[in-house]
């Protein structure tokens, strides 16, 4: 999920 | 979102309200690379491709458009705007950034977490911003004469990694316990970058004089 990659921070 | 990740978000939303406030205010570009800001929107729009396909929360797609939209309107005003374009230090923005370009994107394509077109240009983003304050920095050290304003926007603008470093390990120890070296490093290199500059800014700050940079 995107969570595992940063993708769900700026 | 813990307070880290917010204040670095706030902080590097303060950065562009400051930068375009000097722009919009003084009518004056003066001390600012034109180059670094072309690599803040090319960063911008790499990184953002999902704004469409992938929500996450109305915070992050407000904030995904502000960036993206900010940074077009700053590249703008100093590439169009009559007054303020003819105060951009054109002679003294030297740097080659398009050298930044290429050498990310390989890595992009060698170090990245799957092989796909959004995936590869998300981590080609995070190693050019890592690096995208390179041409500003240079500009800042032939600058005799650095405001208060721009000084301040560099400051802010490095702070918000600093930010995101204590958010990085704020989740790590306390939330999910994942590691994101890609984000990581890159975050780690761009705080180190402004190291020089944050001393002598704290420096001037402390003893209320101007800013300068040793050449």
């Amino acid at each position: 999920d995107d969570g595992f990659s940063g993708k769900d921070e700026l | 979102m813990n307070l880290f990740r917010l204040a670095g978000d706030m902080t590097h939303l303060f950065s562009i309200i400051v930068l375009l406030l000097k722009i919009h205010a003084t009518k004056s570009c003066s001390g600012i690379s034109l180059k670094t800001q072309e690599l803040y929107v090319i960063v911008f729009l790499t990184r953002y491709l999902d704004l469409f396909t992938r929500f996450v929360s109305l915070y992050n797609t407000v904030m995904k458009i502000v960036f993206i939209g900010t940074s077009f309107a700053i590249v703008w005003y100093m590439r169009y705007h009559k007054v303020v374009k003819q105060t951009y230090n054109k002679d003294e923005d030297t740097f080659k950034h398009y050298f930044l370009l290429l050498p990310c994107f390989v890595l992009a394509l060698l170090l990245h977490n799957e092989f796909t077109t959004m995936d590869v240009l998300w981590t080609f983003s995070l190693y050019l911003e890592a690096v995208a304050i390179l041409p500003q920095l240079v500009l800042l050290q032939q600058s005799r004469n650095i405001d208060n304003l721009t000084g301040n926007y560099v400051f802010f603008l490095g702070a918000y990694r600093g930010l995101y470093v204590l958010n990085w390990i704020y989740r790590y120890f306390l939330q999910d316990h994942r590691a994101r070296w890609i984000p990581w490093i890159s975050g780690l290199v761009q705080t180190a970058l402004y190291a020089d500059f944050f001393y002598y800014y704290i420096l001037s700050w402390k003893k209320h004089e101007k800013l300068k940079l040793p050449a």
